[in-house]
């Protein structure tokens, strides 16, 4: 099937969710599996039609337990369309062109979907650590300030509520963020400052945790966590 | 170019061995 192929049955399955899934999952693979010329012809178009789609469905308030699974399904699915389109330079640079992909990765942020949550944070993390004449950090930093903004939530609560989930996966993509947010904070005055609001907000009590939790991905953050702290407080 | 394929694995794969956070 061809880019624009999918261009249009994305737009004609919208209203189905169970055919709209088949074919998100269809187009991951291609975005995988094809040259970065196939996803260029995806392009723009295709890469705005995901996102409006991924905000719709974000939006969408589904009483119905099951059509609010089959919405986080379709949810995750774009979201691994959105890892797959960002594998090389041209999809990246189309992403951060976008005005809102960041902050809708940080919607995506949501504990309730543990797997999804797991994937848009390690997407965030790549972001924060990217080279790049924008300061991207920053960028992600202020999408997560004004969605809970938004939500008149505490702004690293989501990240809190991932370190409470009983899925390492998750605890472990969430110190990831941690540590991208903090360590590419430049000012020294800066990163103790998000240190010591993540540790108020109760990392410091899940910290005390997860040094239990015997895996090596996990341990990985953790260290990187102290050894951070560490020289920042050597640098102080 | 064939290089720039993989990209986000890459940088995936930096911060899960935490080779990202490594300060030069």
């Amino acid at each position: 099937k061809s880019a624009v192929m999918y261009i249009q049955e994305i737009k004609m399955e919208y209203r189905d969710p169970q055919q709209l899934l088949t074919c998100l999952e269809s187009l991951r693979v291609s975005l995988n599996n094809n040259p970065v010329s196939w996803v260029q012809n995806f392009g723009d178009e295709g890469l705005m039609l995901l996102l409006s789609l991924l905000k719709r469905l974000q939006d969408e308030k589904d009483e119905n337990s099951q059509a609010r699974n089959m919405g986080y399904k379709c949810q995750h699915e774009i979201i691994r369309c959105l890892k797959a389109f960002m594998n090389n330079m041209y999809g990246i640079k189309s992403m951060l062109g976008t005005e809102d992909g960041i902050r809708l990765l940080v919607r995506a942020l949501n504990y309730k979907v543990p797997n999804m949550m797991v994937d848009a944070a390690k997407l965030l993390s790549a972001i924060c650590i990217l080279d790049h004449p924008d300061n991207l950090h920053d960028r992600v930093l202020e999408a997560i300030t004004e969605e809970a903004e938004k939500q008149d939530a505490e702004r690293f609560q989501p990240l809190i509520d991932g370190m409470q989930s009983n899925q390492i996966a998750l605890k472990s993509g969430c110190m990831q963020l941690i540590n991208a947010l903090i360590s590419r904070a430049e000012e020294l005055d800066f990163r103790i400052h998000i240190r010591s609001e993540l540790l108020r907000l109760g990392l410091r009590q899940h910290l005390s945790e997860i040094r239990r939790i015997e895996n090596e991905e996990l341990q990985v953050q953790l260290n990187v966590f102290d050894e951070q702290a560490e020289d920042d407080s050597d640098d102080l | 170019g064939g290089e720039e394929i993989g990209i986000m694995d890459g940088l995936l794969e930096a911060l899960q061995s935490g080779a990202a956070f490594r300060r030069k």
